[in-house]
């Protein structure tokens, strides 16, 4: 089943090293950017899955209402062969209907991404009906694999949704500032 | 199937943009470094595909006669809402039987990681023979892939392999010589 090898390979080539440091990679910006992610409740790594898989590189494409602020300190590892290959995550200033700005790490799960493609290329015998079961089997399969994991344990929030509508719905903002 | 997917995620996720680059940054490289990749039939990601999935995060500890020598160009994309995500490849020399050294482009292929891990957490339900079946469908299913893949034609070679031995049988080092 092609979702849960892609939910077992993002949790062990990324989440399971990202999410355990991030507490220590906030605290570091907040002592550089004065404080800028004042609520520690939202200190987690807010992935976003929409089970239609259609994902936008630029985030402030999907909704006008988000902004990207920066870049959170980069960890950087040997993995398999690379030597220092990087990993970060980049901040976002979301901003509420009462006009203030919250900030958040956010980004879109990009296996989902690798779905979509896999449903766009004709040699991978994948239909837009096979994508989205296994949109919704990669859902399922990872929170049972972050739920069942210590080490990530309230590092994460999981934004499961059908249609971000367009970038003047402000779905995606509403929908990260509801905690 | 889990092979399957990690396979096709490995190509549009990763090998799909690299690959059609990989020969502009080996010239970009060879201007600052002295023309060190000299011969343009080595202009190729080398990807090592151990059907063990035994795959060490540091390849000079594979083989000492493999040593690091630099960095090729990044490669900087927005992607799916991370803000400048950085890909980058590492050139190693190898020492041959007539101790010269070649360079190449090399490392591992990451989905082999996934599958190895996955056979090390319980809750996976993932057997050592499962692992093995599923690494060698996702050679196969990758040769499938890049054979039919025209833009990344000439910009790769797959190296099975069943076991490399020790650090001081030389096998890695010898299997990238021999083209
Ligand atoms: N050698 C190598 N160098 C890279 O830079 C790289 N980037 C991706 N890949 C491999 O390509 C395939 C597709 O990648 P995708 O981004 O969809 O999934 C990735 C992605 O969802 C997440 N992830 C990994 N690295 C990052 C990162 N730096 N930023 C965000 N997410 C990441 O975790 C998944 C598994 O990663 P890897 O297990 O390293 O192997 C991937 C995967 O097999 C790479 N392989």
């Amino acid at each position: 089943n092609v979702a849960h090898g892609l939910a077992w390979s993002y949790y062990v080539g990324y989440l399971k090293f990202v999410l355990p440091r991030l507490k220590d990679l906030i605290s570091e910006f907040n002592r550089d950017n004065k404080n800028l992610l004042a609520c520690k409740e939202t200190w987690k790594l807010h992935i976003l899955l929409p089970l239609s898989c259609e994902i936008y590189n630029d985030l402030e494409k999907a909704d006008s209402h988000i902004q990207y602020c920066k870049d959170l300190p980069e960890l950087v590892l040997d993995r398999a062969g690379t030597k220092r290959r990087v990993y970060k995550q980049s901040i976002y200033g979301v901003m509420g209907e009462d006009k203030k700005l919250s900030y958040c790490v956010v980004e879109y799960a990009t296996p989902l991404q690798s779905l979509y493609a896999m449903s766009q290329d004709e040699s991978a015998a994948f239909s837009r009906q096979d994508r989205l079961e296994q949109a919704q089997l990669f859902c399922r399969t990872l929170e049972e694999i972050l739920q069942s994991s210590k080490e990530c344990a309230g590092c994460y929030r999981l934004v499961v949704y059908e249609d971000s509508g367009d970038s003047n719905s402000h779905f995606l903002s509403k929908e990260l500032l509801r905690h």
